[in-house]
């Protein structure tokens, strides 16, 4: 099983 | 005032084609050196990045700069209506504009189309993505990852991405079997069959194949495009525009639990 990781775990909001 | 005239309109339906899927609202983002825009889809897996600079239009005056909200679906719209041979510009002459004109001119200039697109106030959720060098860059037709990911989208939801110093391997698992496509490292003259492998480190990452069908939406946009990769990181899908920028795409990776 794989989850989906959000692309927010990676890049912070400015 | 802000006035950009693209030359070659098409470009502009073709970037506007190719994000319609993901994205349904953007801020776009006009400044003295250029146009940006930056928005994730809906379920905040994939990030779709523009920049067109300032030198690649015919025309550019920004004197202020200012911030385009708008709808994708109703942009896309009123790009029906510009021909693909048709000079495209984008025009405002109000501080905070609640539209955005855009005229469309054939090649003869005997034919000129005006419209207005109203704008929209939407909340910039803008990702600070920093400057990455990526462990693994390969660089191959666009036309032929399209194919890749279309055809390995009929066996499974997931591909496993896994590079080495001589190629890159495309592999999936399904419930109807499993398989793989690898891709060597290809100095050829023609376009359609170069493969550039730049790898400093290889890597394994698994992606939904969904995202990346969206992604290839952008195919006419370049002959060839770059998969950027590091392990644990997203996958950075890029498309150069010739003289005018680029448009980038961001997916997270898919993990194990």
């Amino acid at each position: 099983l794989r989850s989906q990781l959000h692309i927010e775990n990676y890049y912070r909001l400015e | 005032m802000f006035e950009a005239k693209l030359q070659q309109g098409v470009i502009f339906k073709k970037i506007v084609d190719a994000i319609k899927d993901l994205v349904k609202s953007v801020n776009i983002d006009a400044s003295t050196s250029g146009l940006s825009m930056q928005a994730m889809d809906s379920a905040h897996v994939a990030l779709v990045s523009l920049k067109l600079n300032e030198n690649g239009f015919k025309d550019y005056r920004c004197d202020r700069p200012i911030t385009l909200g708008l709808s994708i679906e109703n942009l896309s719209k009123i790009l029906k209506c510009a021909g693909n041979d048709d000079t495209i510009t984008l025009q405002t002459d109000e501080e905070e504009p609640s539209s955005l004109k855009f005229f469309f001119e054939n090649q003869q200039a005997s034919k000129i189309s005006e419209f207005s697109l109203n704008l929209m106030s939407l909340d910039s959720e803008s990702l600070g993505i920093p400057d990455t060098d990526y462990s693994s860059v390969i660089q191959m037709s666009s036309a032929e990852f399209s194919r890749i990911c279309k055809e390995l989208s009929s066996i499974s939801e997931t591909v496993e991405i896994e590079t080495s110093k001589e190629s890159v391997k495309f592999s999936v698992q399904g419930d109807i079997g499993a398989g793989s496509i690898t891709v060597k490292n290809n100095q050829s003259d023609k376009d359609v069959d170069r493969v550039d492998l730049q790898i400093d480190q290889p890597v394994k990452l698994t992606f939904a194949l969904r995202y990346l069908n969206m992604f290839n939406k952008a195919v006419s946009l370049s002959s060839t495009v770059s998969l950027n990769m590091s392990e644990e990181n997203p996958l950075m899908v890029e498309y150069k525009i010739d003289d005018l920028g680029s448009l980038r795409f961001y997916l997270a990776p898919k993990i194990s639990d």
